[in-house]
């Protein structure tokens, strides 16, 4: 299976 | 004081559209430059980036930045009782009333609905989105709206859109995009080829590829991200391993809308 990313954590940890 | 005219409430009828069914609540920046709207969904996994330039406004009157979080269901119904060709006109004092006041006024009989919306918390955003830069995505494919909103609704009848990871896998070669996803009972590929510019077909499907690429996203997303045709007859897919990808539509020369969603990875 795939999991799915938190786009809030992706932009926040930028 | 933010004062603000539409003479055709047909754009922000769009935007709406564009955007009320997977996000509940917005932030609205309204500034010099014009209107930044950003918003996220419950479970963080999609956020949309929307710019409105202020000559997209037949009147643009905003003497200091104000920011609001918005409640997009309640729009939504107010601006579904208004006529296309109804004037809009969006007011908001410093008054701390915290309400901000939309005017629907008809040409023909001159009826006028009035609508006041209080602020609302937004969960999260606005965020600091970058733009990164074109050499960190491995492909990007152009092509007309609507078939990237039919090709998203063949594949959500064929997947089993009624469980919730329906995962439609995008795959990108020099030729063509590839649309893949698994139902219950087989496969569905759709296969779309880059159009020779000898074809002069009226919306090109272009393909600009660094190297091959496939990733995988939930379906239901990519199903109202393709909402977004109702702003722009173009979508432009940007594709990379490890950023977002982003699914922008731009605006005629005012702006655009932009949804983010990073690729599923192998758990």
């Amino acid at each position: 299976g795939t999991k799915q990313g938190n786009i809030m954590s992706f932009f926040k940890k930028m | 004081i933010l004062e603000l005219r539409l003479v055709q409430a047909t754009l922000f009828k769009n935007v709406l559209e564009a955007i009320s069914d997977l996000f509940s609540k917005a932030n609205f920046d309204f500034s010099g430059t014009g209107l930044e709207l950003q918003a996220m969904d419950t479970s963080h996994v999609a956020l949309v980036a929307l710019l409105l330039r202020a000559e997209a406004f037949n009147h643009y009157l905003c003497d200091r930045d104000l920011s609001m979080g918005l409640n997009l269901a309640d729009m939504a119904k107010a601006f579904r009782c208004a006529n296309n060709d109804d004037i809009i006109t969006i007011k908001a004092e410093e008054d701390w009333s915290d309400t901000v006041t939309f005017t629907f006024e008809s040409p023909e009989d001159g009826e006028i609905s009035i609508f006041d919306f209080d602020f609302v918390g937004t969960n999260g955003v606005p965020l600091e989105i970058p733009e990164f830069p074109e050499s960190e995505y491995q492909a990007k494919v152009r092509m007309p709206s609507a078939k990237f909103m039919r090709i998203c609704k063949k594949l959500s009848s064929f997947g089993d859109s009624g469980d919730r990871d329906t995962v439609v896998i995008i795959s990108v070669d020099k030729e063509c995009v590839n649309f893949f996803t698994r139902g219950k009972t087989g496969t569905s590929t759709i296969v779309c080829r880059q159009t020779q510019t000898v074809d002069k077909p009226k919306e090109p499907t272009l393909i600009e590829m660094k190297e091959q690429v496939s990733l995988a996203f939930d379906l239901r997303y990519m199903n109202s991200f393709s909402k977004g045709s109702t702003l722009s007859d173009q979508v432009t897919i940007s594709l990379s391993s490890n950023l977002p990808a982003v699914f922008e539509y731009k605006i005629a020369e005012t702006g655009y809308i932009r949804y983010y969603m990073l690729p599923r990875i192998e758990e």
